[in-house]
């Protein structure tokens, strides 16, 4: 089944190449099928796809589902910066990298979307939909979450600093 | 890259085009 995910990356690649975007108005109106369906990951690549073909949601049909997806968005920042739901992700990272470091090295490796990433993807969606986060005070409240990031060594990271966190805590703090 | 190449890796993603307009 094609997933909003998948269709980002196609088209990304094609862009990459230089070549035209086949049938474009059908993976136009795929992506609009999915609106309701988007969470915080694949609103992202969402977003990212549109932005590819040069599309902005708008026109009469289309202010419902971008006033849907800015109202989710806000949360998804909220809930980032603020919720206790972050804890319980982090803690449920933590038991996962203690289980791999016990059973085997190798599946320490997997790759697992950080608070960062999830920040990161998230105000990105909302800059690229031409619009700004609704909370008051909520600006400070992001700075401040990515500084608690900030490691000894000066990069950015949850339990280590790493390049990719360090580069989405720039974006955001830029 | 090799335009051979490119040609095949662009047949590759289109091919995975869905009916839908969005890719698999």
């Amino acid at each position: 089944e094609s997933s909003v995910d998948d269709t980002y990356y196609a088209l990304a690649a094609l862009k990459l190449l230089r070549e035209e975007i086949p049938y474009k108005n059908r993976t136009l109106k795929f992506l609009y099928s999915k609106i309701e369906d988007l969470n915080l990951h694949s609103a992202y690549y969402w977003v990212n796809a549109l932005h590819i073909l040069q599309e902005r949601p708008q026109g009469a049909s289309k202010v419902d589902a971008l006033s849907m997806l800015s109202g989710r968005a806000n949360k998804w920042v909220e809930r980032l910066v603020r919720s206790d739901m972050l804890d319980f992700e982090r803690v449920s990272l933590e038991s996962d990298l203690d289980r791999s470091r016990d059973s085997s090295a190798e599946i320490s490796s997997i790759e697992l979307p950080t608070q960062l990433e999830q920040l990161f993807k998230t105000l990105d969606t909302i800059k690229k939909l031409g619009l700004k986060v609704k909370q008051p005070n909520i600006r400070d409240e992001v700075i401040k979450k990515v500084l608690s990031f900030l490691k000894p060594d000066h990069g950015f990271g949850f339990t280590n600093s790493d390049v990719p966190s360090t580069f989405y805590s720039l974006t955001i703090l830029s | 890259i090799p335009s051979k190449a490119i040609s095949n890796v662009v047949a590759y993603i289109k091919s995975r085009q869905g009916e839908d307009g969005g890719y698999l």
